[in-house]
């Protein structure tokens, strides 16, 4: 019966087409994700994909993935990124250009910023369902978290409690903001 | 593993061998490097929350599961994706206490108390506040070779407040571990930045769109209270307490089932 089961299974899927994005961002960018739910196989193997795309100057993250490692390769543009360990040590703070990879252990923080060209890149990660957490934004920890709790982590005033938790109103991929456009100039 | 870690001649009962103190409390850790935990895969810690104590927001690479040993406390924990569903809204507030503006919305908090077990999923950032009149006294288990963990066999813990490495170091000064070096899974979970440490300030500030002065404050790199930090009036979240539950569930008995639908 193997014919009817696993030599039947679908094994190929397209990230490429941004209008099946999980993500999408007019402003900042869009990034389509590859896990057992869309392709079963991936069960087997344990492994996930993402597509990203990053408009110029926009942000990913920060945000650490709980369950898989991520291998990171552009296959356009560049982008900034640093990658914080256990320590809260930057091990890695530097742009990743096009054709070059950098792989982002489990649990370690991430942010990624693309630069004037913008950037592409294929993740791999080493789960089939691979979760992101993220630390900015609307579904983030931080906002996840009483403004009590802010208040006393981070010893700073409720309002500016409030703030951390509500200034971004953006989930994943966030625009380009003021900061950026200072730096440009 | 490794082939001989579970070649045992011998076990003996142990006990912590390291603390690290903090301002609201300590953690004791096990000897990570004892072969029964190598073996098992797992490591133990012990922490010990004073009243009004609040462990820092954090998360691990392992699943996690503790027993209350002393005392009641809750515990947030935030889930990717899951909504925040525990909130209090602006007018129901000011009905109440005559104008003040306050509003909050977060994820689900859980209460617990002796001889509870609780469980958290690795790399599920959490906290835990004492909110007892005694210690609250947490026996934690880490199961670091659970298939979740892709890191090493050490436990990892990633803070997202505090300031515990410059803990760690002043801890250094006032004393010696009894083998003259530090446990590695010591230093491992008490031995860690603030992750918001190893951003730079500007991407900070923009990532959560505020301005740098408030980013510098994440960083929290001023802070000197330890892992477990003391809130001094108390810690004010949205949380359906228990006595008021059981106070509810009183008064619905007392009007017998004759409401029900």
């Amino acid at each position: 019966g193997f014919e009817e089961t696993i030599c039947s299974m679908k094994v190929r899927a397209n990230i490429d087409d941004y209008t099946q994005a999980d993500v999408y961002n007019p402003q900042a960018g869009h990034c389509n994700h590859l896990n057992s739910f869309k392709l079963p196989i991936l069960r087997l193997l344990q492994l996930s994909a993402e597509r990203g795309v990053l408009y110029r100057n926009a942000i990913m993250g920060p945000y650490w993935t709980m369950n898989a490692h991520n291998i990171i390769y552009v296959t356009k543009g560049n982008m900034r990124m640093q990658i914080v360990n256990d320590e809260g040590q930057a091990v890695f703070d530097d742009q990743i250009q096009e054709r070059q990879l950098v792989v982002v252990p489990q649990n370690f923080a991430v942010v990624k910023q693309a630069g004037e060209q913008g950037c592409r890149w294929i993740s791999f990660r080493t789960n089939d369902n691979a979760m992101i957490n993220t630390l900015a934004g609307q579904t983030s920890a931080i906002r996840a978290l009483p403004v009590d709790v802010l208040t006393n982590a981070y010893q700073i005033p409720r309002e500016e409690a409030q703030k951390l938790k509500y200034s971004r109103e953006e989930t994943v991929m966030f625009s380009p903001g003021s900061f950026s456009s200072r730096g440009r100039a | 593993q490794q082939k001989n870690e579970c070649q045992i001649q011998r076990i003996d009962a142990v006990e912590p061998r390291q603390r690290v103190e903090s301002e609201a409390g300590f953690t004791e850790f096990f000897d990570t490097n004892d072969q029964q935990f190598q073996c098992a895969g797992v490591e133990v810690i012990r922490h010990q929350i004073e009243p009004q104590g609040l462990l820092l927001p954090s998360y691990v690479n392992a699943p996690i599961l503790f027993y209350v040993e002393q005392g009641k406390g809750f515990q947030g924990m935030t889930l990717p994706g899951c909504p925040e569903t525990y909130e209090v809204s602006q007018q129901q507030f000011q009905g109440r206490k005559g104008g003040q503006s306050f509003q909050d919305r977060h994820q689900k908090i859980q209460e617990f108390r002796q001889g509870d077990v609780v469980a958290i999923p690795a790399g599920a950032a959490h906290w835990i506040y004492n909110n007892g009149q005694d210690d609250l006294v947490l026996i934690v288990l880490l199961d670091s070779t659970n298939f979740a963990n892709q890191l090493d066999q050490n436990h990892r813990r990633f803070f997202l407040a505090g300031n515990p490495q410059q803990e760690q170091k002043q801890q250094q000064g006032r004393q010696q571990s009894p083998r003259g070096t530090r446990q590695q899974g010591q230093s491992l979970e008490a031995g860690s930045n603030n992750i918001f440490q190893g951003f730079d300030v500007d991407v900070l500030a923009e990532a959560f769109n505020v301005d740098r002065e408030t980013a510098e404050m994440l960083r929290c790199e001023d802070d000197r209270r330890g892992h477990i930090v003391r809130v001094e009036r108390g810690l004010k979240v949205v949380s359906p307490s228990m006595s008021r539950e059981e106070q509810w569930q009183g008064q619905q008995g007392g009007r017998g089932r004759g409401q029900d639908n």
